[in-house]
């Protein structure tokens, strides 16, 4: 039987699975293409 | 003081990655200006600023606001961990004892985290740490390192790119979840990654094979501890699914892979993971063509892919321990004593635990059942090769005989897992498959005397449980299985077991 | 070791109880290797490891970048779009007008959807629409009027019904399509 501490530990781990957006690849630079400017509200707010 | 300097050089690292790209010459700059300055000239120095770094890196993960960049001193910190591998010339210290040193600073700075924080542990910096390790490695060796203008350093990193992957993977076998369970969904996320287990699986001459099969043993002893059979804790649920993707993910990219170590992989699945199992024996090497199992005209011994014996990457006669010379006597030169020896010995020292479908218990090595079936088998194969068909194919041979007596003088238990290590090899069509289709066959239709019922029983067993699960099923299997329903000596529907059950008499009938 | 050990797993009304029969019997792997991009014929295989995003399917709500390679002679290319020796950039609506209408449809479609509230988002708006193309406003993708076909007005003039090609962005193409059109849906 998992002892109680590791069960809690892997419930834990469970809770703060990497996702797909952690296994990225990092990009510290940013080149901005443009600047921010409002656009409507339509627009698809997240690329 | 020393650590707040470092403290100082790290956090300049950071901010100047923010403001030039990763391949400007202000980066290779200040990478010289740091080991001319010997920040980290000593060994000390390099756990030092390893631990001030990585302490940061954590540190700024945790202090960030969860919807901003909170990954930007550990990407740094990659970023660095990377330039110094490359553009450093390693005189003293070689390439693989520094990236040692530092994962293994990593190592003991994580475990404290760990053990501090017990359940506040939150993996996911240390799980970033490696991810960007990985990519920042993938982006500069490209092309074998063609960003590299210098051809002897070029070739150098070269040659460290297996050890480079290596090290990873050794350090990945540390972190298993047996011993860091709070790491557990990082660490399976780690195995898989794209920049990781692909570059493991085609490092030339199989380099990185060995140690990715230990990876996959860690995943799949930690399921078989933790598996009950009834009662699963819904953490090791999710852990199963996401294995079972990274096992379907890998018998579609690299087969091969999976049909050269079947038999380590199988040694620690557990026996519940009836599907699981099939996964792992259905594949079939790339490009391979096999006719249709279910043809009703199939024989198994005109498949031509039956001449090839499949690889089989790690040797189980290193398994057979101080019955290799016995079996490997007796394959030469039967004698009843040899088996005596053989038969006696596949005993553990004590009872285990164990999940299987029907018992709870193991008395039997079953490590060294499936080392003595399949090395068998590989020799089996050996012999047709130099010799003839009629050598293996023939229930007077040593082969057939050793297997064969293992069933005559064993408890049930004995027969149950040696008949079960026999269905580990009906896989694709190929001479192992073969081969074992050809001792199964024989062991059904044999005269056990009082102990036929029970031997044919298991027989039956063993294959309908490889048949009535979800797909995949393997071929040999389904060719072995169809072999018994049309055998004209037997009828299988009219076995006294069979008809005992009418669950089973009716998949049978339908079959 | 028998037959009757596999009885739990047969009989339907005993499987929840003994074992887990996700993991015995297994569950059917359509949706799994679906869901990992394997194709069902062995004819298109291709591999999925290399853009593997995470374990779990939950845990896969976006694209991973893949291992790539950019020459050099991509690289620091000087004067694209006449911007000299820096990148381009879009920062000026007035200004940058003349770089975006030199874009193919798809690169108008790329920027468009890669940079939310920016000056190049709008740029790429309005090229869009001088190209006659509409964006659906609930849909949030461009549709254009198919060519070949005239569309039929409702009564009322709030809408019509006809053929579009609308641009699907995530399958990264442009598709006909039949379609009731409301006017106060597109800009």
């Amino acid at each position: 039987t998992m002892p109680a501490e590791m069960a809690s530990q892997l419930e834990s781990s469970l809770l703060n699975c990497p996702d797909s957006l952690d296994a990225d690849t990092p990009h510290l630079h940013h080149n901005t293409l443009s600047l921010p400017h409002p656009t409507s509200i339509f627009f698809p707010n997240e690329t | 003081t020393n650590q707040e300097r470092m403290f100082l050089v790290f956090t300049e690292w950071v901010k100047l990655l923010q403001r030039v790209p990763g391949d400007d010459v202000k980066v290779t700059v200040f990478i010289r200006q740091m080991i001319d300055k010997g920040v980290l000239n000593t060994t000390d120095n390099m756990i030092q600023f390893t631990k001030a770094a990585l302490e940061l890196s954590v540190g700024s993960f945790k202090e960030s606001d969860p919807t901003s960049e909170v990954f930007i001193a550990t990407d740094a910190f990659s970023k660095l961990i990377v330039n110094l591998l490359v553009l450093q010339d390693f005189a003293g210290m070689n390439r693989s004892e520094y990236l040692r040193l530092m994962i293994s600073v990593i190592t003991m700075v994580f475990s404290e985290d760990q053990g501090r924080m017990g359940n506040s542990f939150n993996e996911r910096p240390y799980f970033r740490l490696i991810s960007s390790l990985l990519c920042e490695w993938e982006n500069i060796s490209g092309h074998n390192f063609v960003k590299i203008q210098d051809q002897y350093y070029r070739s150098q990193l070269n040659e460290f790119t297996p050890e480079f992957y290596n090290i990873i993977a050794s350090f990945l076998h540390v972190y298993q979840p047996i011993a860091f369970p709070g790491f557990s969904f990082a660490w399976i996320t780690l195995i898989s990654h794209r920049m990781f287990l692909p570059k493991m699986l085609r490092l030339p001459e199989k380099a990185g094979w060995s140690k990715l099969v230990l990876l996959f043993t860690d995943l799949l002893k930690f399921m078989a501890q933790y598996t009950k059979k009834n009662d699963v804790p819904d953490a090791v649920s999710v852990v199963y699914k996401g294995a079972l993707r990274v096992f379907l993910a890998v018998a579609n990219d690299s087969p091969d892979f999976l049909v050269e170590n079947h038999y380590e992989l199988l040694n620690h699945l557990p026996h519940v993971y009836m599907q699981l199992r099939n996964v792992i024996l259905s594949a079939i090497p790339k490009d391979l063509a096999i006719p249709n199992p279910y043809d009703p005209n199939l024989r198994i011994d005109g498949v031509e892919s039956c001449q090839d014996a499949p690889n089989v990457f790690y040797d189980p006669v290193q398994d057979l321990k101080s019955l290799k010379k016995p079996v490997d006597n007796y394959l030469r030169i039967p004698s009843t004593s040899l088996l005596r020896v053989i038969s006696t010995n596949v005993f553990k020292q004590e009872f285990q635990k164990d999940n299987g479908i029907g018992y709870d218990t193991v008395s039997v090595d079953t490590k060294l059942i499936n080392a003595i079936v399949l090395h068998v088998g590989v020799e089996a194969a050996l012999e047709k090769h130099k010799t003839t068909a009629n050598a293996i194919f023939n229930t007077k041979s040593s082969y057939y005989t050793l297997l064969a007596s293992l069933l005559n003088d064993g408890t049930a238990e004995v027969r149950f897992h040696v008949v079960q290590a026999i269905a580990n090899q009906l896989r694709y069509p190929n001479a192992h498959t073969q081969w074992f289709n050809y001792v199964l066959k024989n062991f059904f239709l044999e005269d056990w005397d009082a102990d036929t019922a029970e031997i044919q029983e298991i027989i039956i067993r063993t294959l309908l449980e490889r048949i009535v699960t979800n797909k995949p099923h393997c071929w040999g299997i389904i060719v072995t299985f169809t072999d018994l329903l049309k055998s004209p000596e037997c009828s299988i529907l009219t076995l006294p077991f069979v008809m005992d059950i009418p669950e089973v008499e009716m998949i049978i009938k339908n079959l | 070791y028998g037959l009757k050990a596999l009885l739990p797993l047969i009989r339907r009304e005993d499987q929840s109880t003994e074992y887990d029969s996700s993991m015995t019997l297994g569950i059917d792997l359509t949706p799994v290797l679906h869901s990992l991009g394997i194709p069902s014929n062995q004819q298109s295989r291709h591999r999925v490891l290399d853009t593997f995003q995470s374990p779990w399917i939950e845990t896969s709500r976006s694209e991973v970048e893949p291992r790539f390679f950019v020459p050099e002679s991509f690289t620091n290319i000087p004067n694209v779009l006449q911007s000299g020796p820096q990148s381009p950039a879009f920062n000026s609506v007035q200004q940058d007008h003349a770089k975006i209408s030199l874009f193919q449809d798809e690169t108008l479609f790329y920027l468009f959807y890669k940079h939310p509230g920016t000056v190049v988002q709008e740029l790429t708006y309005l090229e869009l629409r001088k190209r006659n193309w509409r964006y659906h406003k609930t849909l949030k993708v461009w549709l254009t009027k198919d060519p070949m076909m005239e569309p039929v007005v409702a009564p009322g003039g709030a809408s019509e019904r006809g053929s579009y090609v609308f641009f699907d962005p995530q399958r990264w193409e442009k598709c006909q399509r039949d379609f009731v059109l409301f006017y106060n849906a597109i800009m």
